[in-house]
């Protein structure tokens, strides 16, 4: 069923998940700000990787992917 | 597929089930395990022995929250386990959210047996697959597990890692492990097309295609994913826009969903559309929004149901040639898009216009389920 707009909320979950699951780093100092974001960078890694519309923005099926239950990879796993 | 790029060194690994959740009976649990396991067992040279003290390499846990590993669980929903690649300490280990509802095969609650064998594919150094259908696919749908056969992809991954299963038995006879429908494939005939709320949906298998009017790439998804209580390999679809609803058709039983809601009352079966007993199965629905009357396709014949009379239209079955011309093959699919009729018979889609009967253009496929 497609959402009608982004929440704050949502934008809120979407990083946490971003962090989560593709290793999204805060984003800091003013080289970041001049490119692309580092959230819509990973969040077209994420639209790429589900075979998802890659918009690198937070639409209503990348945030309905991201609601799904799904398994929480350990972050010791990514270090290794 | 996708590996951490660590394995075990060796083919003889030891598990144990350090507690249980309250969901399932012990039984349950241990079945459900020792299933999973098996999962790669049959695929691979590596045996499993379950231990019932001290350390295992797979150590199995039901926790809550934190507990631990510095990897907390978040309530129900949203994550449901994890399980570390293979090494010393953590490494192996499987931990399951036990503020989820786990089940031994119920579509209600979360099927321990399939999060398992997904978690032991980590444990043994398969990463996440981008592969929809694929048992390491990172979201959970529900599957069987009575007939679960390990997907094409799990099985090249962990034997890209630990190489064929030498041992197996060649007199069994193991069921082919399912691929994952190609809308590239020229020769793909669809099980089903039907639209849902502006969308066309493409049904093949256990899987479905959704594509949106403002995209050009169409999203592959499990048909469970969408409809957890939905059949697969289903034989036709339809929308009814007057009720909002997608009926989905498989055998003599129809199902019904409302976005992505079950309808109450369903599954029903065709005599509840006026279709006559004899009728075992149908090749296609079409629903006209112009005449409000729905098609159903049986070999070179077609029955008229009347959406709002809820009746069978009298004078029926017909031939399927008198109301579209020149078809002489079997309908596989139908929809409208448009005003124009799209028949399906085989990989080629013939374009109608229902009011003068005159067909348009013979099409292919991969012209509304495009290969990107």
């Amino acid at each position: 069923v497609p959402l009608s707009e982004v929440s704050v909320e949502d934008e809120s979950f979407a990083k946490n998940y971003l962090k989560k699951f593709f290793n999204l780093t805060e984003e800091e100092g003013p080289a970041v700000r001049r490119g692309i974001s580092p959230v819509n960078k990973k969040l077209a890694e994420m639209q790429r990787f589900f075979g998802l519309q890659i918009t690198g923005s937070l639409d209503a099926d990348t945030l309905a992917m991201m609601k799904k239950p799904r398994c929480g990879v350990p972050d010791e796993q990514v270090a290794r | 597929f996708s590996i951490y790029g660590r394995k075990w060194q060796k083919r003889s690994l030891t598990y144990r089930i350090e507690n249980y959740t309250p969901d399932m009976s012990v039984a349950e649990v241990d079945a459900s395990i020792g299933k999973a396991l098996q999962v790669w067992a049959k695929v691979t040279p590596l045996r499993f022995t379950r231990i019932y003290s001290g350390i295992a390499d797979i150590m199995i846990s039901f926790v809550r929250r934190e507990h631990g590993d510095f990897n907390s669980f978040d309530g129900p929903g949203n994550t449901l386990a994890h399980a570390f690649a293979p090494g010393d300490g953590l490494g192996g280990d499987a931990h399951f959210d036990d503020d989820e509802s786990f089940t031994f095969r119920s579509s209600r609650g979360v099927v321990l047996f399939i999060v398992a064998a997904h978690e032991f594919g980590h444990s043994l150094g398969l990463g996440h697959s981008n592969v929809p259908g694929a048992l390491m696919y990172p979201t959970y749908s529900y599957r069987n597990p009575d007939t679960f056969v390990l997907p094409q992809d799990d099985v090249r991954g962990i034997q890209y890692l630990y190489g064929p299963n030498s041992r197996k038995d060649p007199s069994v006879d193991d069921p082919k492990p399912p691929t994952t429908p190609d809308a590239c494939d020229s020769n793909m005939v669809l099980d089903a097309v039907t639209t849902h709320r502006g969308e066309i949906i493409f049904f093949k298998d256990s899987f479905l295609w959704r594509s949106f009017p403002q995209s050009q790439t169409p999203q592959q998804s499990l048909i469970r994913s969408l409809w957890p209580s939905a059949p697969v390999d289903i034989d036709a679809a339809y929308e009814s826009r007057q009720l909002d609803t997608v009926f989905l058709f498989k055998g003599r039983k129809v199902w019904a969903f409302t976005g992505n809601q079950p309808v109450r009352g369903y599954p029903k079966t065709l005599t509840a559309f006026g279709l006559p007993k004899g009728v075992r199965k149908i090749d296609a629905a079409l629903h006209d929004v112009n005449s409000g009357k729905t098609l159903f396709f049986v070999g070179n014949n077609y029955f008229s149901y009347d959406e709002s009379r809820k009746t069978m239209e009298q004078g029926y079955p017909r031939l399927v040639n008198q109301a579209f011309a020149g078809l002489t093959r079997r309908v596989t699919a139908a929809f409208q898009h448009k005003g124009y009729t799209y028949i399906y018979s085989g990989p080629y889609v013939y374009e109608y216009d229902l009011g003068t009967g005159t067909r348009h253009r013979e099409l292919r496929n991969s012209y509304f389920l495009r290969c990107t």
